[in-house]
């Protein structure tokens, strides 16, 4: 509870700063595998003409996410927690220094592959969006209700899968707004990029709405 | 550190007390939704004439999984953490109260659905095996290598969705064995049965080998 405590007040400073600096901070959220890095990529083709983005990658190791997004032409950093569980707050305020924040206009933290505790950690960001694979199956809402509890939107992702799948998307979507009644729900492949237009002209939307 | 240590000390208890019953205890490990619970499913069929199982089912919220357990007739107990993101072995100490061990000869405790912090928390198991599903993507071994490094065997899942996905399973076993020479590695599918005798087959083997 001292630890969440303190994590937020770094996160508060950290949101006076995107603030400051004019950039729409969203944190991207999900299993491992349930797709975050392919949907950034995909989203990027349809981003570059209308925001500046930038991107900070957390995994536990390894470079990889980063060296895929930065084939995109977006500024990255990549922070490796060594074994840690989630992105935290001071983790974000170090990386932030390394990264244009004054020529960027919307800033995507992918966390570390997780469905638990990233919910619980604030990053500064404005905006949570959480990825769930069709592959993962359709009672994750209701097993794992804190990250469903406290995200903006719900991208449904693998929607190319579901013919070889038993997952029911009316289930899911009965669990996620009913622990959230507000949540913004997308279906999307990041694969084939079916519904990624959707998910791009919302966060787009958002970022506007704000400013 | 210090909350390891406890806890790895309380885990040495509990391999006391399973020993002592006469119970192989198996840890299994995985991301939320790569399997565990159909994997259980499916290992019913080909175990119940050689052992005498019960179940451990740890998730943050609801009792779906133990409510698929039991109808396989095997003793369960679900434990809810609320929001914590790993089983405890002093949740495990508790639970084990409340089965046969005195006439079960293998219990499987499924863990939370996560692919890091699960790794560092011993629960008294003899036995670990990570679940990891082919939709997840070819690169988790690396990207989460303590639970690659800490397991002792690899089930790559979802075998029958290898056609519609980009998973090199070349790839995931170099990745395996350069963390982790000895780990047995298998592929499966829980749900055409593809691959399950013989990881029926390698737990009765452990557990005779160690009685
Ligand atoms: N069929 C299909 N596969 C997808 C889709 N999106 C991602 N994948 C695959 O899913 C696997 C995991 O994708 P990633 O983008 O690495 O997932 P991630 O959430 O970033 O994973 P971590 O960062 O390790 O937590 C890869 O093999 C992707 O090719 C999709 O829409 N359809
Ligand atoms: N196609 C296919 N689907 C599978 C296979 N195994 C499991 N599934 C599906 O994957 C989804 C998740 O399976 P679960 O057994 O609930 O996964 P889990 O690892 O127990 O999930 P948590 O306990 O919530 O972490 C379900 O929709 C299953 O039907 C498989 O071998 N092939
Ligand atoms: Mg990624
Ligand atoms: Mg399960
Ligand atoms: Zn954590
Ligand atoms: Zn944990």
């Amino acid at each position: 509870q001292d630890i969440l405590k303190a994590n937020d007040s770094i996160a508060e400073q950290n949101l006076a700063a995107f603030d400051e600096a004019g950039v729409y901070t969203v944190n991207v959220l999900g299993s491992p595998g349930s797709g975050k890095t392919t949907l950034l990529e995909k989203l990027a083709e349809k981003l570059n003409n209308r925001v500046k983005a930038a991107v900070i990658e957390g995994d536990l190791a390894t470079s990889k996410d980063a060296e895929r997004i930065e084939k995109l032409g977006w500024p990255t950093i990549q922070i490796n927690t060594g074994g840690g569980c989630h992105l935290e707050a001071n983790m974000v305020s170090s990386a932030m220094k390394n990264l244009p924040l004054d020529t960027s206009n919307l800033l995507f933290i992918e966390n570390v592959g997780n469905l638990v505790c990233t919910a619980s950690h604030k990053l500064g960001e404005r905006l949570r969006i959480v990825v769930l694979s069709a592959t993962e199956g359709d009672d994750k809402v209701s097993k794992y209700p804190p990250m469903f509890q406290k995200t903006n939107a719900l991208i449904m992702n693998k929607a190319d899968l579901l013919p070889y799948t038993d997952f029911d998307v009316d289930r899911m979507e009965e669990d996620a707004r009913r622990l959230n009644p507000d949540v913004e729900i997308f279906k999307v492949s990041a694969r084939t990029g079916e519904g990624i237009a959707e998910v791009a002209d919302w966060l787009v939307a958002k970022r506007e709405t704000w400013f």
